[in-house]
């Protein structure tokens, strides 16, 4: 009856002369609250299912990661969010792709799942979609932040068209 | 990018995966994330796979399909899987990483970056965070 909960908050450039100690700090903070939440479900008999939602859930709310609040800006300074959940018992799926006002995508794309009749949906109409599910939305002003908005201004000032060395997560 | 996968006390596992992509994109361009196949996967007969990284190389790899196909039609070690097909992916030209579990609750992680954000627990007592 083991159980075993992973869980990461992205991959890139990270080096210890890169990230200040707070960012150090606040990462390895969010990362244990995540692998916290999943794992109370599961110490408790709960499911795969529900561990993974409810860690990737503490992630997207945690500003040191590239998902939800705090993550990467469009070109235009916009969040476009995108988010996928998969269960291994049956192989159902659900996900979502650039949407911009469901608060955590995650809960979305299992709201996509559970609906059954679609694996991926995508933008205004995901964004419906969460309204008529009753899920919790959240304004612009949740998921972008200040920090994301100046590196988006710094990659604009040194000319990038895009972060394709994901510098910034 | 974050993500996790976990396999439970039944052995049944799952994955999921969320991002807001990278920065600067532009024209609607969508990563691996939410693509089932390509950055999340999950299958009782197998395992579950989350990944983070080159979007558009870990869509070209297939790279979580491929990650468990491999374990289930060869019965290869979940770890030998995902190293290969993090291999795969470089030889495209990209980079990233993987978490992936199995019904049989193992824990294995496979990046080809400086650092990948990541963490495990495990029921016997196994806790791991690490950056670098």
């Amino acid at each position: 009856n083991r159980w075993t909960l992973l869980v990461h908050g992205g991959a890139g450039m990270m080096t210890r002369e890169r990230l200040t100690p707070e960012q150090d700090k606040g990462t390895r903070a969010g990362l244990n609250a995540a692998l916290d939440a999943g794992s109370a479900v599961l110490a408790a008999g709960g499911t795969a299912l529900d561990a993974v939602a409810a860690a990737v859930r503490v992630l997207e709310d945690d500003s040191h990661f590239n998902s939800g609040r705090g993550a990467a800006l469009t070109w235009d300074g916009a969040a476009e969010l995108d988010a996928a959940i998969m269960n291994g018992r049956d192989r159902r799926a659900g996900a979502v792709a650039g949407v911009g006002a469901t608060r955590n995508p995650v809960d979305l794309a299992r709201a996509v799942m559970e609906d059954g009749a679609h694996v991926l949906l995508s933008g205004a109409g995901a964004d419906d979609f969460s309204l008529h599910r009753g899920l919790a939305q959240a304004a612009a002003d949740w998921f972008v932040l200040p920090e994301r908005a100046a590196q988006l201004e710094e990659l604009k000032a040194r000319g990038g068209t895009f972060d394709v060395e994901m510098k910034y997560g | 990018t974050v993500g996790a996968v976990a396999c439970d006390a039944h052995g049944h596992v799952a994955a999921a995966t969320s991002t807001g992509g990278v920065t600067g994109k532009r024209w609607g361009r969508i990563g691996d994330s939410p693509l089932i196949g390509a950055g999340t996967y999950a299958d009782d007969r197998s395992g579950a796979v989350s990944a983070t990284g080159s979007g558009e190389f870990f869509i070209r790899a297939g790279v979580a399909h491929e990650i468990c196909a491999r374990v289930r039609l060869t019965g290869e070690p979940l770890q030998v899987a995902a190293d290969a097909v993090m291999a795969d992916v470089a030889e495209l030209g990209g980079s990233g990483g993987v978490i992936v579990t199995g019904p049989e609750g193992d824990a294995v992680w496979s990046f080809t970056t400086l650092g990948m954000n990541r963490g495990r627990v495990t029921s016997g007592g196994e806790r791991t965070v690490a950056i670098y």
